[in-house]
This record gives structure tokens, C-alpha cells and sequence, in this order.
């Protein structure tokens, strides 16, 4: 079967199957740059993959970017299976600042962070459930499955913004990182040593937001990632005036104790970033799919100033 | 399959501590059957909960009778449902 990246259609919403069957004919369109990398499997044994954009060397300094975390968070997996693709045809073409950006430093892009959560919204006809968010993992009620991996991270886990009831929406798990998924990537990034930016995307109202959740103390480079911020929020308001709210996660949308980009910046990865991309006002969660396109561009243009950014401020 | 015909959105505008401490009071009631969007922080945040349509009136009078002020923000989710299935499937054909 021939397969082209070129004849995806990214403007529809699609399933795990089809964005993992993309990922491999990417892969192979590429293959001088990208890798598919099996970081373990799911609660439900499904595999998880990050692709890894990389011109070579060993464990050079990297930039994370994970979508999906949240299951129903549809337009975030949308987004990131555009964004490999631009990644890889703007090096291809050798379309600045890419190819600068990757002589560097290697990105590793994770499309899916849920693949249970993420199928879980698919099913139809007899277990539909478009609006779940969290993993499928048994819980200690037998009625309430599902963690919310954006609580289960070991970054003052179990404080507030997190509840410790299985049949709550944001339920924390009962220890730190007590999920495979969140386990998995955190291993690759520890194991690994060397990332230099932690950026992941969620989807709601439009905010761009730093450490930290668990607190409003302000983080000690909070100056400095709210300038990168503000700038990156200009660049994607450049396309079609989107405004982004910038700031702290606690602050700008809710306390949320053991999140992941609060892991990141305790784990001394200096620019950690939320975005919480558009996908409000009428549309909670259901944004039409003629805006993905739209809604992937305007977050390139905030994601590619904060990697030249990252590239050239090196530390 | 679940149904959530008649389900709506509301946002909810808390003007007070008290509208925040009872919106958080309804939170933790998990048999409510409501699924929060977003949370009861602060007077600056509005609240999104998704609500079921038996769940209509039981919320719409706990607001009102806490003097609490929302709109709704999406009237039928299910119709949205059904709108971007229905695209689904068109796509994946």
C-alpha cells in the first residue's frame, strides 16, 4: 500500500490507529531525521511512541512537546500530528529556523500521551464517551476508572487542585506517578538528562503558562519565561490575532498540584511551558475540524520562537 | 451508548468567597452527575460544568437560591456530538 504524508487529510480529527499508522509513513518519508521511539505501553497495553526529530549525535540538549495528555482534548492531537509534519518538511526544505534549530538540539514530539484515555473517545456505538479525560486504569472503585495524568506527576502531588476521589474529573491516582504512562515519560526524560525546554499542549481557552501550578509563589525564573512567553503569544498572534492570556498556571487558569510542567522546572528543565490551545466559547472540547489547521499554524509560530529561543540561550 | 441529548454548558460567574465555597460544596458531591470543566477558584475564573439534562433544574435552582449568576454557553452538546461524528465518519469513507 502506498502511503504519502502529503494525502493526510489534516484538517479532519482522526484515531489512534490512523495517527500511529501517520507517524510511521512520516517516519519513512523521513528517514534521515526521524525515529519512532516505543517509550513502553499503557495501562491497557497499547504502545506509546514519541517521535524523535534528530540530525545525530548522542543525548544532545532537547526540546520535549507532548499533546493528548487529556483524552478529550481532541484539537491537541490534531495540532501535533500537523506539527510533525511541518517540523519535517520545514527541514526538508530547509525553512529557517528548523534546520538551525536541529543541527543543535533533537525534539522529541509525543502526539498521544493517552492512547487508552484517547480510544476511550472514539468508541461507538455501545461505550461513546467523547468527553473523558482521563486514562482508563483501575481505581479503588470498582465504578470510577481513570486517572488524570496531568495530576500524577511527582511535583507536590496531593496538594490542592487535585482530588483524591477516583470518580473526580482531576483524581491524582494514590501515589506520584503511580501511572504507566506518566512513569514511561518520565523515565525517557530522566534517563535521557539532557532537555533543555518541556512544553506540553492542552486545550480550552487561549493561555500560554509557566510553573507553577501547585503554588502561587512566583518560580525563580518567572521573569524571564514570562517575557518568553508573552513574545512567543506576539508570534502566534501574528496569524490570525488569537490573543493568549499569559502567566502562571496557578494564577491565569487554576491551582494544579502534580502537573507535568511542574515536575519539568523542579526537575531543572528551565523553560516549561502549558498551552492551552483554542478551543472555547462555543466548543468546549468540540472544535470544529476546519479550525485545526488554523489552530496548528498559530501554535507552530508560539513553539518555534520558544525553541530558537531555548537554542539560543543555552545553559 | 451513552446519550447526553438536552445536556448543556453553563458558565458560571462567582461574585463572591461564599458563591466559591458553595460551587466547591457542589463539586465534591460526585452522585451530582455534573462534570466540571473548569474549577471554583477564584472570583476572576469562570466555572464550566457540563450538565447532564436531569440535572437541569436541580442547578438551576441551587444558583439560584445562592444568587448566583451563569449563562448557558452551549445548549445541546449532543448535537455537537453528532455533528463531528457525523464529519468522522465522512472522513474516514
Amino acid at each position: 500500500v502506498e502511503r504519502q504524508t502529503k494525502s493526510f487529510n489534516f484538517a479532519a480529527y482522526h484515531d489512534l490507529e490512523t495517527i500511529y499508522n501517520f507517524m510511521d509513513t512520516l517516519v519513512a518519508s523521513h528517514s534521515n531525521l526521524i525515529s519512532k521511539v516505543n517509550i513502553g505501553s499503557t495501562y491497557e497495553d497499547r504502545p506509546m511512541y514519541v517521535l524523535k526529530f534528530s540530525t545525530g549525535g548522542e543525548k544532545r540538549p532537547a526540546i520535549w512537546i507532548d499533546a493528548g495528555m487529556h483524552a478529550r482534548e481532541w484539537i491537541s492531537h490534531a495540532t501535533a500530528v500537523w506539527l510533525a509534519d511541518r517540523i519535517a518538511t520545514d527541514f526538508k526544505e530547509n525553512r529557517a529556523p528548523v534546520p538551525s534549530i536541529l543541527s543543535k538540539m533533537d525534539i522529541y514530539l509525543m502526539i498521544v500521551a493517552n492512547p487508552d484515555g484517547y480510544v476511550f473517545t472514539h468508541r461507538s456505538p455501545n461505550e461513546f464517551y467523547r468527553l473523558w479525560r482521563k486514562n482508563r486504569s483501575a481505581t479503588s472503585n470498582p465504578k470510577c476508572n481513570g486517572v488524570d495524568l496531568n495530576r500524577n506527576w511527582d511535583a507536590e502531588f496531593s496538594g490542592p487542585g487535585a482530588s483524591d476521589d477516583p470518580c473526580a474529573e482531576h483524581y491524582r491516582g494514590p501515589f506520584a506517578q503511580s501511572e504507566i504512562e506518566v512513569q514511561n515519560i518520565a523515565d525517557l526524560i530522566m534517563n535521557h538528562g539532557n532537555f533543555k525546554s518541556f512544553m506540553t499542549l492542552h486545550s480550552y481557552k487561549q493561555l500560554l503558562m509557566y510553573p507553577y501550578g501547585y503554588s502561587g509563589n512566583d518560580a525563580p525564573d518567572r521573569t524571564e519565561l514570562h517575557d518568553v512567553a508573552t513574545q512567543a503569544s506576539r508570534a502566534l498572534n501574528s496569524w490570525h490575532g488569537t490573543i493568549y492570556k499569559v502567566g502562571s498556571i496557578f494564577h491565569i487558569i487554576e491551582p494544579a498540584s502534580g502537573a507535568s510542567v511542574d515536575w519539568a522546572y523542579q526537575r531543572g528543565i528551565k523553560y516549561s511551558f502549558a498551552f492551552e490551545l483554542r478551543d472555547t466559547g462555543e466548543y468546549g472540547f468540540l472544535l470544529p475540524a476546519d479550525q485545526i489547521v488554523s489552530t496548528a499554524r498559530e501554535t507552530w509560530y508560539a513553539l518555534r520562537y520558544i525553541m530558537q529561543y531555548v537554542c539560543d540561550h543555552p545553559y | 451508548e451513552e446519550l447526553i441529548n438536552g445536556d448543556k454548558v453553563f458558565r458560571i460567574h462567582a461574585e463572591s468567597e461564599s458563591h466559591i465555597h458553595a460551587l466547591k460544596e457542589l463539586e465534591r458531591d460526585v452522585d451530582s452527575g455534573l462534570d466540571f470543566w473548569t474549577h471554583a477558584v477564584s472570583t476572576e475564573q469562570p466555572v464550566d460544568i457540563r450538565v447532564p439534562h436531569s440535572r437541569l433544574y436541580a442547578l438551576k435552582d441551587f444558583l439560584k437560591k445562592n444568587n448566583i449568576p451563569f449563562t448557558v454557553i452551549i445548549n445541546n452538546v449532543q448535537e455537537l456530538l453528532v455533528r463531528e461524528r457525523e464529519e468522522m465518519v465522512r472522513n474516514a469513507e
